[in-house]
């Protein structure tokens, strides 16, 4: 799954998210990625955020909304991040999960349980994309 | 004062292509360039490259061997999303959820409606989008019995073990022969599982 979050020049922002979903699933099976606050979710006067991993059980979770609102009450993208991925692994310790998190500054945060989440981005004047290393919850 | 444009997204490797695809967008086009177009943008890449199979055509196959796709577009701005679900042969998921988004006010469409509408309207190309490398995935896992399987409950015949086709387990049905699967070898195994 790829989700994504832009911030334009002037601060307007968007999200999306592709994916062909799990393998070897039961046919009509839908993942996380359509959902709007689980594949992604952006609010361009709070912030973004994308996702990936176990859909069947993220989607219950709505990480990504979860993820924005916290960042609506003050917490940084780290602790937004934290937060909504740490609402999950309580109840579901084994998932794999992973979301990235931006605020409409551009402060960003990963936070991931189960795996080693990557995520990348490119910003200002960088010439390529960076890859930043989450280690898991 | 902000570091701004700023493209950013889940996973590195060939997925940066996608980053630098819709950063570039915005940073040469600001004038031009939507942040909405620029995911767009960015995801189609993703789709068209297949990133690492977890993204666009020849992925993921289901247990008919099939590829759908997934996709979701949403504008900060206005909160409006457009989506599609289980998209049947096309291969531009990104672009069908923004038609999506741009020409109606629904979030979410899905299944082979969601192709027809895709079809009809944007003038999308029907296509297979399953590849060499799809099928010989999925061939080999029917090849392993099956495994691991989404399949849970009380069924027949035992998803543990076998491939389907499956049906609730029935009071009157025989218990020889372990049918019962009430696991979910997904869960037992993360080596195993798949995901989104």
């Amino acid at each position: 799954t790829i989700s994504m979050v832009a911030i334009h020049s002037d601060g307007t922002m968007a999200a999306g998210t592709s994916s062909n979903g799990a393998t070897h699933k039961v046919p009509g099976r839908v993942g996380d990625g359509p959902i709007v606050g689980s594949g992604s979710y952006v609010d361009s006067d709070i912030g973004g955020c994308g996702a990936t991993g176990d859909g069947d059980i993220m989607m219950r979770f709505l990480p990504c909304y979860q993820a924005v609102e916290n960042m609506r009450r003050g917490l940084s993208p780290q602790e937004a991040a934290d937060d909504a991925v740490s609402r999950m692994i309580k109840r579901y310790p084994m998932a794999m999960t992973g979301i990235v998190v931006v605020d409409n500054k551009g402060q960003h945060a990963g936070a991931g349980s189960g795996w080693t989440f990557t995520y990348a981005f490119r910003s200002g004047d960088m010439k390529e994309a960076v890859t930043v290393t989450v280690p898991a919850l | 004062s902000m570091n701004l444009p700023m493209v950013i997204n889940t996973w590195a490797g060939p997925f940066t292509a996608a980053t630098d695809a819709a950063f570039e967008v915005l940073s040469l086009t600001p004038h031009n360039t939507t942040a909405l177009d620029a995911v767009q943008i960015g995801c189609a890449t993703c789709e068209r490259n297949q990133c690492d199979g977890t993204v666009g055509f020849g992925g993921s196959p289901d247990e008919n061997c099939e590829t759908t796709l997934d996709a979701l577009i949403m504008d900060g701005q206005t909160l409006r999303s457009g989506a599609v679900a289980g998209l049947r042969r096309v291969r531009d998921a990104i672009g069908v959820a923004r038609l999506v988004h741009d020409y109606t006010e629904h979030s979410l469409l899905a299944g082979d409606l969601a192709t027809r509408f895709a079809v009809d309207f944007g003038g999308f190309v029907e296509e297979n989008l399953a590849t060499t490398e799809s099928l010989a995935q999925c061939e080999a896992w029917r090849a392993a019995d099956c495994q691991p399987n989404y399949r849970a409950g009380h069924i027949v015949p035992d998803a543990g073990a076998q491939c389907g086709p499956y049906a609730p387990w029935k009071a009157s049905d025989s218990l020889d022969n372990a049918e019962l699967h009430e696991g979910n070898s997904f869960e037992s195994s993360s080596s195993k599982r798949s995901h989104d």
